[in-house]
């Protein structure tokens, strides 16, 4: 990593932000995401915080325009430079520029404005090139699918030196496990353990009920070294003894906790690209599926073909009767599924299709 | 030895790459002063910012515009100096 001359950067960690231009390439709503998720990926990594401020004069100023766009660098057509920023400072500092005769995408076709939108708010907070391939401060555009773009030690550790280690937020400290709101991200089998997520923590226990006490909690990080964000499903399959984490639009295949695990995107899957993440995942190895559920829906995943079965997704409500419309976490124990809804969780007798019982979710964790 | 011509870099590789180098890694414009010491000059500089950009990339640093070098240059990139302007 690098930094200017005299190594530059915001006085103040809260910065404020304006799109000042938008691009016609892509829905606002798509613009406004990327450059949210580029700038979380900034504050996941230093203790900064930003905000977006529409009318007033912002520290960073995004716009979009091609060739003469009033500073001294022009743009230079399609392709070439894609486009640039200025380190921190007042006036022009911190802003960024995008070469509108590029297409601008969220996906693969054209140029994923998430990625470059990283790169150039790197420079907008102080950083200067890296050399390193893997960075994203590395000058030259990587074209690969989005869940491959996360910051790099490289940066974590440049961005870092300017700006220091993030202070561990609130939502970071160990959630209220007994509290009555209480809820799962995710829950899943491993081994003969039931292993409970919520925010960046996770709860382990033993399948016999008579241990619930031996209950053991921990960051998750301390299992899941690979992964940087809560989880939002996992589902195991015994057989494979292999366990996959869903966190945002990326899945990871985990083989052993405290290893390192590699990621794929959902989409994988089959999900549709307007599926942004899956809410709960739950394998049934008597059939060889897995069932997803997104939002209201659920989707019937066929893990011999590697492909969703035809004619789903399906209302959850229509298939799961006594199931709550949406579904948070959920796993296989001997004959029933247990699906978690809100604060409670539901006993369901699939091969007879019937509700057996219903407890509150915490119980699970000896409240 | 005549030089074999398919290695020479062509001219639109030239002007492609002093652009590049005067972008990215502050090669002088084209300074005044007689043809024959402005091309010497000119040509040491453009062999120095070369190997500069070589060695930023991890290339081999020959100086001269070998078409690894040339790929390189024509990637799509951040418009910001790759060194210090």
């Amino acid at each position: 990593f690098s930094f200017y001359p005299e190594k530059p950067k915001w006085k103040n960690h809260t910065i404020t932000y304006m799109i000042a231009k938008y691009t016609p390439d892509m829905k606002r709503e798509d613009v406004e995401k990327s450059f949210r998720s580029a700038l979380k990926m900034w504050s996941d990594a230093a203790p900064l915080r930003f905000i977006k401020d529409n009318h007033g004069k912002a520290d960073i100023l995004i716009s979009f325009a091609r060739r003469t766009h009033g500073d001294f660098f022009s743009f230079d057509g399609p392709g070439g430079v894609l486009a640039h920023a200025f380190q921190p400072g007042e006036g022009m500092g911190g802003d960024v520029h995008f070469d509108e005769d590029e297409t601008w995408t969220t996906g693969k076709k054209g140029y994923n404005l998430f990625s470059v939108a990283a790169h150039e708010l790197g420079h907008s907070l102080g950083l200067s090139h890296s050399r390193d391939p893997s960075a994203i401060m590395y000058p030259n555009y990587k074209s690969q699918s989005s869940t491959q773009y996360s910051l790099s030690k490289d940066d974590v550790l440049g961005i870092q030196t300017l700006y220091g280690k993030p202070t561990i937020k609130v939502e970071t400290a160990a959630p209220k496990k007994c509290d009555p709101n209480f809820s799962f991200d995710a829950a899943v089998l491993i081994g003969n353990e039931i292993v409970f997520f919520k925010n960046r923590y996770m709860w382990m226990r033993t399948t016999q009920t008579t241990y619930w006490n031996r209950l053991r909690e921990s960051h998750s990080s301390t299992y899941l070294p690979s992964i940087s964000s809560h989880v939002d499903a996992a589902y195991d399959i015994p057989a494979k003894g292999v366990v996959y984490i869903f966190t945002g639009h990326k899945y990871w295949v985990v083989q052993q906790l405290k290893t390192k695990s590699h990621a794929g995107s959902i989409h994988e899957y089959g999900f549709s690209s307007s599926v942004r993440q899956v809410d709960a995942a739950v394998h049934v190895s008597e059939y060889g599926k897995t069932v997803f559920f997104v939002g209201e829906f659920y989707y019937r995943y066929d893990e011999r073909r590697r492909r969703m079965d035809p004619g789903f997704p399906r209302l959850i409500q229509t298939d799961w009767p006594g199931i709550p419309r949406k579904v948070n976490a959920a796993f296989k124990l001997d004959g029933n599924i247990f699906l978690f809804g809100g604060t409670k969780s539901y006993q369901y007798d699939f091969r007879q299709n019937r509700m057996v019982k219903i407890i509150s979710a915490n119980s699970w964790l000896g409240c | 030895l005549p030089i074999d011509q398919d290695l020479l870099p062509k001219p639109e590789d030239v002007e492609l790459a002093e652009g590049y180098l005067r972008r990215f890694y502050n090669l002088n414009p084209r300074s005044r002063g007689k043809m024959l010491e402005r091309r010497i000059r000119s040509t040491s500089a453009m062999e120095e910012k070369i190997r500069e950009m070589q060695n930023f990339f991890g290339l081999r640093e020959t100086g001269r515009l070998d078409s690894h070098t040339l790929d390189v240059m024509k990637e799509p990139r951040c418009g910001v100096p790759d060194v210090e302007s």
